[in-house]
């Protein structure tokens, strides 16, 4: 594959912290209340979002994971509740 | 379901479309609704009556961006829709966004597969994990739009059996590593393997371990469900698929124009043979083997004929396979023939059995 220019990487970040914040309950501001301190937010949402998908649980945003996330789909989150 | 279990405590619901779409004729907007409530209705005790005005307990809009329910639309694609779960109020409400073009057909989106994910959130259900459901989250329209066992166990674990005397009962999504899965038909495309079942198949590619599952149509959505056999003309860059008296024929992802075509004017069937059972072609000699109940033909790829001295019994030209196929690749010079949950690796030229494997041995389980 083409090596990922510094745009497609910032583009695919856009595209991850998008996704996991609309269907993955992951606080926007960033102040995500983690229970130790040393985990990272966003890879344990995406470690979530890769099994709900069966996908391969790497917590990083592969290739098969972005497709993924491209899909249009519902709006209700796969975790948390939509009330 | 739902975190907290939400449910609705009547089984008589109301609903009232509030706006239509221009994207289509207002009696196609009522028409997919309406069926959208019957595939839970026929599932469930639930009934839903339409009404008019006031206050339903499901209001159906088409809004676009912030419509003011803190859960804003996003413009064209990404989300297609959302649904609030059982409750007063905004509870089971289903909003569509306008920004998407809205249509009864293939093409993106049709409202009524949508409005059948959606209502199942407005009457409790979250999303699924399989991807065979109507629940999954993505969208996938495969043709037909129809309750899978998946979502047919959600709504009845929430409200219960249908009063219908009989169950209603889905298809069931095939899993890879169960050790009873059996296939339909099995083909080479492109250097892949491509496993079908149903309406999905499944590949497998060296780069990725987990094994792709999907609907066919996602590739050739103009194929019909329930294929029985099909093979790649490698040197044509050419699969066929066979359903009963037809065939296909495929390129890459294009249908080609012309098909389907009958199997009797383009291979010399015979007309009492009804349906392939498999098929495989073998690369080094251009020689097709069909394979119909315990029979087995060969067809000559460059002279398009069939090989004198054929139908043979397949006890006869593959000794100790059985006599009868469900599905057969050709793999690196080697056949692989599937029968129920049994793989026999074949060496053609000698027509020897190299090895007994599982029939999912190639899913990495």
């Amino acid at each position: 594959f083409p090596a990922a220019t510094s745009e497609t990487q910032e583009r695919d970040v856009q595209i991850v912290q998008k996704y996991l914040e609309n269907y993955y309950n992951l606080k926007s501001d960033g102040k995500q209340v983690e229970k130790q301190r040393n985990r990272n937010p966003v890879v344990e949402k995406l470690k979530q979002m890769q099994k709900f998908f069966g996908l391969k649980v790497t917590g990083k945003p592969d290739a098969e994971t972005l497709q993924v996330m491209e899909k249009p789909r519902c709006g209700v989150p796969d975790v948390a509740q939509f009330v | 379901l739902t975190q907290g279990n939400p449910r609705w405590e009547r089984t008589n619901l109301t609903y009232r479309i509030e706006n239509y779409t221009p994207d289509m004729a207002r009696a196609d907007v009522d028409h997919a609704i309406e069926k959208a409530f019957q595939l839970w209705s026929n599932a469930s005790p639930l009934t839903f009556t339409r009404v008019f005005e006031g206050q339903a307990d499901i209001m159906i809009s088409f809004v676009r961006g912030d419509h003011r329910d803190n859960s804003p639309f996003d413009g064209p694609g990404g989300m297609l829709a959302h649904a609030f779960q059982p409750g007063p109020g905004l509870g089971g409400d289903a909003h569509f966004d306008e920004d998407e073009m809205w249509t009864n057909n293939f093409r993106n989106y049709n409202l009524y597969r949508v409005a059948a994910h959606e209502l199942g959130h407005s009457l409790g259900l979250s999303h699924s994990t399989d991807i065979g459901a109507l629940m999954y989250p993505s969208y996938i329209f495969s043709g037909d739009v129809q309750l899978s066992q998946d979502d047919i166990d959600g709504i009845q674990a929430i409200y219960g059996p249908s009063q219908n005397p009989t169950q209603p009962t889905g298809p069931q999504t095939p899993q890879a590593c169960d050790s009873k899965l059996t296939f339909d038909a099995i083909t080479t495309i492109r250097g892949e393997i491509m496993f079908l079942k149903d309406r999905f198949y499944m590949r497998t590619n060296s780069f990725y371990p987990e094994v792709e599952l999907n609907f066919i149509s996602i590739f050739w959505p103009q194929l019909p469900n329930g294929l029985q056999a099909a093979y790649e003309v490698a040197d044509r860059d050419e699969v066929r698929f066979f359903k009963g008296n037809k065939y296909w024929a495929v390129r890459g992802q294009n249908v080609l124009h012309g098909y389907p075509k009958d199997i009797y004017r383009s291979f010399g069937f015979p007309r009492n043979v009804k349906n392939i059972d498999a098929a495989v072609s073998a690369e080094d000699t251009g020689k097709t083997y069909f394979f119909v109940a315990n029979k087995c033909w060969r067809y000559d790829e460059y002279k398009r004929s069939m090989d004198a001295g054929y139908p043979k019994m397949i006890a006869e030209e593959f000794p100790g396979i059985g006599n009868k196929v469900d599905a057969v690749f050709q793999k690196d010079g080697f056949f692989y023939f599937f029968r129920g949950t049994r793989q026999y690796k074949l060496d053609p030229r000698t027509k020897r059995i190299l090895t007994l494997l599982k029939a999912n041995s190639w899913f990495n389980c």
